[in-house]
């Protein structure tokens, strides 16, 4: 992989959402991810629908929690998804109200990506922001800096929360993710959270996922 | 700490050291905030004494500033010739980064009591406009907190077994999140359970931060008075961890690609 890289300068991340009191992070981390194939291969950065997810996807539990490949999946069965504007976030279960017409966007497949975090950057770099899920061990009072918690703190067998890799790099050579959190701009460094890059820090190369748009 | 022997039954506080004079400088911005070059006020003394804590330094400061005289009817209805305050600040200083905990000034009658002392001796009983001595003043709440929302929880904190620098401090930094964060609490009962969540918290979160091998800062966030279990309940996601999720194939890597 690049030394470097971040799709948020190459246009490829919407703004930072806030799921409010709501378990949605997995929906967030999908849409996020979504937008950023959607852009690469058709050049449009759209806004999507977490709403659409929360409320048509019957496999996941909407607030009490969700995973990112059924997700992948309920948006192949939909047929796609609708953008933010024309399904906007609520924060709790509604009745589906998903319109095929309406949809904006959809995806061909998903795909699981390498645990190997050399192999992630690369993909990353090439293919876009990844959905991942991570252990959120101290990100209640996470405020700024590079996350490195000791393993046995955030064990990556405790994996309760999904988030975006927008970006890697170093920081006075300590090695970084950049992620996109759904916590709002009031939290972190601006919404988004910087986790130690090359050790596995909280299970971050355990679950990352991509949709494919061919 | 004073590096003099503290004289009987006076404050010794040190005379004000370089290292000082850069949380004081910080207080007297955040003082100065929004207002005009010509309005800003200047300081003229500091004295105070600093407690290392962690990766912290807690400086409790006693400045004296002199607020220009104000002529401009638009800013003060009466002409006011310059006045002389007298300050106690409270600065939180982690890794270079200064937070204002507290923040109490009054007009002062410059009389210093104990006058003639030589001035290396850095003694001084300075005695506040309003007529309780320096010390009570550092630890009594500022008479004006009892007039904003917060009132209520105030004289909860009495009634803690909390010891009573650490409630004083601990409601200053509390009332300071709930104006940050815009918190309203429906009772008095909450506000006590939020604020001794926000206390244990504030625990949790050094202890995060000792323990963390990278750069990151943990401290107080829009959660911090929520407790871990509520955190979990409402914003995490324990799925992840227990359901398998549908099997997707696994993504050529860029090389093989």
């Amino acid at each position: 992989p690049p030394p470097e890289w971040d799709w948020r300068s190459k246009g490829a991340v919407t703004k930072v959402k806030d799921q409010g009191m709501c378990g949605s992070c997995w929906a967030f981390s999908v849409t996020g991810n979504v937008e950023g194939q959607w852009f690469l291969k058709r050049g449009a950065l759209l806004s999507l629908s977490e709403q659409e997810l929360l409320d048509c996807d019957k496999v996941d539990k909407a607030c009490l929690g969700g995973l990112p490949s059924n997700a992948y999946s309920a948006i192949k069965i939909l047929g796609g998804l609708e953008t933010e504007d024309d399904y906007s976030y609520r924060g709790h279960l509604q009745t589906c109200n998903f319109s095929a017409e309406k949809a904006k966007v959809y995806i061909n497949d998903s795909v699981e990506l390498s645990k190997n975090e050399q192999k992630l950057a690369a993909w990353l770099a090439k293919k876009g922001p990844v959905s991942v899920a991570i252990n959120a061990f101290g990100m209640q009072f996470y405020r700024h800096g590079i996350s490195h918690p000791l393993r046995p703190l955030c064990s990556p067998w405790l994996i309760d929360h999904a988030v975006l890799l927008v970006g890697f790099g170093n920081r006075s050579a300590v090695p970084f993710w950049a992620i996109k959190n759904s916590w709002g701009t009031d939290w972190g460094e601006e919404g988004y959270y910087y986790l130690h890059r090359g050790s596995g820090a909280c299970g971050v190369n355990t679950m990352a996922s991509s949709a494919v748009v061919n | 700490a004073p590096n003099k022997p503290r004289a009987a039954g006076a404050q010794a506080w040190e005379l004000a050291s370089p290292e000082l004079l850069g949380p004081a400088r910080f207080a007297l911005e955040i003082y100065n905030r929004g207002r005009a070059a010509g309005a800003r006020a200047a300081l003229k003394a500091v004295s105070g004494r600093v407690r290392r804590a962690g990766q912290g330094s807690l400086y409790s400061l006693k400045a004296t500033l002199v607020e220009p005289p104000c002529n401009d009817p638009t800013v003060c209805q009466l002409p006011v010739s310059k006045e002389t305050l007298l300050c106690s600040f409270e600065v939180l200083d982690e890794l270079g980064k200064h937070m204002l905990l507290r923040r109490d000034c009054g007009p002062v009658d410059t009389k210093i009591t104990g006058a003639g002392q030589p001035r290396g001796a850095g003694m001084a009983q300075i005695r506040l406009h309003s007529g309780f001595n320096l010390d009570s003043s550092l630890f009594q709440p500022n008479p004006d907190d009892r007039n904003d929302t917060f009132s209520s929880f105030l004289p909860l904190l009495n009634k803690d077994p909390l010891p009573q620098d650490f409630s004083v401090k601990m409601t200053s930094i509390f009332k300071d999140f709930v104006t940050a964060y815009n918190r309203t609490y429906e009772t008095e009962e909450e506000a006590r359970w939020r604020m001794s969540v926000f206390a244990s918290n504030m625990v949790r979160a050094q202890k995060i931060q000792a323990l963390d091998r990278g750069t990151a800062q943990y401290g107080v966030t829009k959660f911090s008075d929520l407790t871990e279990e509520e955190f979990r309940t409402i914003y995490l996601n324990p799925l992840l961890k227990e359901e398998p999720g549908q099997k997707m194939p696994l993504a050529k890597s860029i090389s093989d690609l």
